[in-house]
């Protein structure tokens, strides 16, 4: 299967990413 | 069986499709209720930017691969909005439960996540169909047909007028939030990824120099990290 590297911390969701935290 | 690039574009096709046909064309009853719950409700500029970018893409993909296939192009469009409401909710869950909160008012009226989640739906959608590929890539299922090559990505950046850098943002909370994505959509956007950090995001006019700038100018580029972190 493809592993995909998921390189987010659980600290860093969408609303972090768009500064909406 | 063994698997051959028709096989899994057909997996692609058939998972995707039994996914985005038994889901409606508006927002579910729990993605309406992330919307009034927001201070500022963004229901009306969501559905009006869907219409804008309906006629938008429809016209580009028409154009593209041509003009009998602005049909086509709404139909991509359709299941896009479908799978972009999906994954949506999906992603506002998935805050709801990190953050405990249930307010999301900054980020369901932020323009540019609304674009660039639309944007990744779609590319899977296209993707997903052999549309979208890459010129260089392993996987072009178009051979020498210019129709699917004339939408691979980066296409859907200039429909959209998105930057590479916000469309970045989106891609690994994209897969987080719909597991079920084929092993070859996921490389597909996997290959985005990479196209982007290695080239597309440091073309002229980027965000990315004037985040970096802003960077430097609040001295963040002082601080020396423990190499622990």
């Amino acid at each position: 299967s493809h592993d995909y590297h998921f390189g987010l911390e659980d600290h860093e969701g969408i609303s972090e990413l768009f500064d909406c935290d | 069986p063994p698997q051959t690039p028709i096989r899994a574009a057909m997996t692609s096709i058939q998972q995707l499709r039994s996914d985005l046909l038994s889901t409606g064309d508006q927002p579910s009853t729990n993605l309406y209720s992330y919307f009034e719950n927001c201070t500022v409700d963004p229901t009306q500029d969501v559905l009006k930017r869907l219409e804008t970018f309906d006629q938008e893409f429809s016209q580009s993909f028409g154009q593209a691969v041509g003009p009998r296939c602005i049909v086509l192009g709404k139909q991509r469009f359709t299941l896009g909005v479908r799978l972009y409401y999906i994954v949506m909710e999906a992603m506002l869950k998935s805050e709801e439960k990190r953050l405990s909160v249930q307010n999301f008012s900054k980020l369901l009226n932020d323009s540019t996540f609304h674009t660039s989640l639309l944007a990744c739906a779609l590319e899977v959608v296209m993707a997903a169909y052999g549309e979208s590929c890459f010129k260089a890539g392993g996987y072009n299922h178009g051979g020498g047909d210019s129709a699917a090559t004339d939408v691979c990505f980066p296409w859907i950046l200039d429909v959209f007028n998105l930057a590479a850098f916000d469309f970045y943002k989106v891609i690994e909370s994209f897969i987080k939030a719909y597991p079920t994505l084929s092993k070859d959509i996921v490389k597909h956007l996997e290959t985005c990824e990479n196209l982007i950090m290695e080239r597309i995001a440091w073309r002229t006019g980027s965000p990315l120099f004037e985040l970096l700038k802003q960077e430097h100018d609040s001295g963040a580029a002082e601080q020396v990290e423990t190499p622990a972190s």
